[in-house]
């Protein structure tokens, strides 16, 4: 790997990025979908986070243009030079062009360019990396079609930019296992596509001090979210995450930042649409959507797109039934029933815990749903309730699935 | 095969051009000894040549032709 002249670098953990305009080659969401993966790969192996800006002056600038637009290095139309990208700095420092004479694609073929590749190694030039003489680095001057499925920085990349930035902050004793993969996923035709609605201000959550881990044998043991997540079973508090998995045995010790480095901590409520391999974070009064690592390009959004009252500042909780394909939202001491099909709030709603619920009286503070159950947290207990009849079946404490 | 002159006259041109963008080779344009700017290309293509891997000759051989006709990124590959 190399850096550039003097090893210039952001001198600051949170970057922030704008697309300044779209290539007619990609629909625009595949373009951002690009984006964002590509800068996920270098979050993922240093501390810094990335956000998107929708107005005003990022450090990272992206756009597209053909021949000379505006510096003193124009592009020569197809073929031959595909993108540049400057150093971090001030002004045009950190900022990426990519050759709109090019054909761009988010596919690995014959006839255009990979976006979201180019786009990788131009970021890298963004954050201070000067190109590789290692065949098969992303730092590698010369594009090469590479798969993209699963795509992995290579380690000489890695050590390039942890040269440059070190490690990722809080990284687990134990290697983190990856996610099981993706299993196909049902589209659901009624669902309509939300307006994504640009932001003037950041789009990062607020970041909250961190305190330390607490014990997974604490009696009084809370959590913020709990969600399952392709078969296994997350729970969050602050920004640690404990990981349950039928595919390895013990429970995982990990951070939000480990997994989703862009996404802040403190959810207060998360669920899973299994059959669509999506996960949906909140926090105050947005909503974040994954795919496993991936965060969805288009995010995030105000809660009150799903038809909560402007009055809902936040929520508490969510689980989602897979049978029904209804998600239940758990807010003070009220709830919503939530039709993922039509992606509508039910009539009828919101509806007090305690009158449908027997047995639960209070907030729910975080739900789960598993094996044809729900399970409801509240402070250090969990509530058993059969799904059907809504009843309680029996309480434990919230820890209980840590084999205390 | 015979090289025609045009062609080879081509791949002149656009070698130096490649070597200015990223190797950071500069022609002394009104320089009297034609020699010394060869040898300061050829010094170039071996820079290029080692960069990649290839066969270090300083020649614009076919094989190092090829590799500067592939589509690449624009920033230069040396520290410059």
């Amino acid at each position: 790997y190399s850096t550039f002249p003097q090893s210039p670098k952001w001198r600051k953990e949170d970057v922030t990025y704008r697309i300044l305009n779209y290539t007619p080659d990609m629909l625009q969401a595949d373009v951002d979908e690009a984006i964002a993966k590509a800068f996920q790969l270098w979050s993922s192996v240093t501390p810094l986070r990335f956000t998107r800006l929708y107005s005003g002056q990022a450090d990272i600038m992206i756009s597209f243009a053909a021949g000379f637009h505006g510096d003193f290095y124009s592009f020569d139309g197809p073929g031959g030079t595909l993108a540049h990208a400057y150093p971090p700095s001030s002004g045009i420092g950190g900022d990426a062009h990519f050759d709109e004479d090019e054909n761009w694609t988010k596919f690995t073929t014959y006839s255009g360019y990979n976006l979201f590749l180019v786009a990788a190694h131009e970021l890298g030039h963004s954050l201070g990396l000067g190109h590789s003489n290692v065949f098969g680095a992303l730092m590698y001057p010369i594009y090469m079609a590479t798969d993209t499925r699963d795509y992995r920085l290579p380690q000489d990349d890695i050590d390039g930019i942890q040269a440059l930035y070190g490690p990722p902050r809080e990284s687990p004793v134990l290697p983190t296992k990856a996610f099981p993969p993706q299993e196909p996923t049902e589209t659901t035709s009624a669902e309509a596509p939300t307006q994504m609605l640009p932001r003037e201000e950041p789009t990062a959550m607020t970041p909250s001090k961190t305190p330390a881990r607490p014990e997974d044998c604490d009696p009084h043991l809370t959590f913020d979210a709990i969600t399952t997540l392709r078969g296994e079973i997350l729970f969050f508090k602050g920004s640690y995450v404990w990981r349950r998995s039928p595919y390895f045995s013990g429970i995982e010790h990990d951070t939000i930042s480990s997994f989703w480095p862009s996404l802040a901590p403190g959810f207060d409520a998360a669920y899973e649409i299994d059959k669509k391999d999506r996960v949906l974070f909140f926090k105050d009064d947005q909503y974040w959507a994954v795919s496993g690592y991936n965060i969805e390009p288009g995010f995030p959004r105000p809660i009150q797109n799903l038809g909560f009252p402007t009055s809902v500042r936040k929520i508490d909780a969510a689980v989602h039934d897979q049978k029904t394909k209804k998600t239940y939202f758990f807010a003070g001491n009220k709830y919503w029933s939530f039709n993922e099909n039509t992606q509508s709030m039910e009539r009828g709603y919101p509806r007090k815990i305690a009158s449908d619920f027997q047995g639960i009286g209070h907030r729910v503070d975080a739900a789960l749903q598993n094996n044809g159950l729900f399970y409801f947290f509240h402070e250090s207990n969990q509530y058993e309730v059969d799904i059907k009849s809504k009843k309680l079946i029996r309480t434990m404490k919230s820890n209980s699935w840590f084999n205390c | 095969f015979p090289v025609v002159p045009e062609k080879e006259k081509e791949d002149m041109q656009f070698a130096k051009k490649y070597l200015e963008n990223f190797y950071d080779f500069k022609e002394e344009k009104n320089s009297l000894f034609k020699s010394k700017n060869l040898n300061h290309m050829a010094e170039k293509v071996r820079e290029m040549q080692s960069f990649f891997g290839l066969e270090v000759t300083g020649k614009l051989n076919r094989k190092t032709l090829d590799m500067m006709k592939q589509p690449r990124c624009g920033i230069p590959d040396i520290r410059a």
